[in-house]
């Protein structure tokens, strides 16, 4: 059970990330 | 008396531990059944930290993106509005610009 | 009555811990229960991986952060001064 919780949080902060990376990307686009 | 049961307490682990480390050395390949204990509540409380240390980050973003949201709503609504009042005709929006506002939607 | 209870719940704990032991103490002997402990062996390691993984992903989480808030901090500069010209 401690493991799928850790994979969980573990894909979760993955996602985060990526879509914080993404949303940086499109505001940098639009500032231009 | 309270004081003395805890101690006795204390010991009787104590022994305890002893006794399994003595029957089941640990060896490179195998740990004894206490190390193995002691890890597993080495690696819960290491979860629950980082748990705890997450979540206000996660949080913390979402408001960073929310703000960077809304100003950027409010920037180009008076972007409008100065095209208005000076009849300059700025480029529309390229379609992969519409595209990134959709998303950032 | 919550300092007797905090006493309790140590007293207990301790207990709890004994029990714990004591059930492991015939482990080592019999095999299939020696494999099931190396196979909690092996989900340690695997664990403790996946949590260095995780530490890292927060590291980095904290870094998009930071930009996110250059950006916010940017991006608030910039429509100050369009509200100016406005």
């Amino acid at each position: 059970a401690l493991k799928d919780d850790v994979n969980i949080l573990l894909d979760k902060a993955r996602l985060e990330s990526q879509e914080s990376i993404g949303f940086i990307k499109a505001t940098k686009l639009l500032m231009k | 008396m309270l004081q003395k049961a805890d101690s006795d307490l204390g010991y009787i682990q104590y022994r305890l531990e002893c006794e399994i480390k003595t029957n089941h050395p640990d060896s490179a390949v195998e740990k004894n059944p206490v190390t193995l204990l002691k890890e597993l509540s080495a690696i819960k409380s290491r979860y629950q930290t980082l748990y705890a240390h997450f979540k206000p980050i996660a949080s913390e973003q979402k408001e960073t993106k929310s703000r960077i949201y809304t100003t950027l709503n409010k920037t180009m609504a008076m972007i409008q509005e100065l095209q208005k009042h000076t009849d300059v005709e700025l480029s529309s929006l390229t379609e992969e610009e519409k595209t990134v506002t959709e998303q950032l939607k | 009555t919550s300092e007797l209870e905090r006493l309790c719940c140590h007293v207990n704990e301790k207990i709890g811990n004994i029990k714990k032991t004591l059930s492991l103490r015939k482990l080592g002997q019999e095999p299939t229960l020696k494999t099931v402990l190396n196979k909690i062996g092996d989900e340690i390691i695997i664990v403790n991986e996946l949590l260095n993984k995780l530490e890292l992903e927060i590291q980095y989480q904290e870094q998009t952060n930071s930009s996110l808030k250059e950006l916010c901090h940017s991006l608030e500069e910039d429509y100050k001064d369009v509200e100016h010209l406005n």
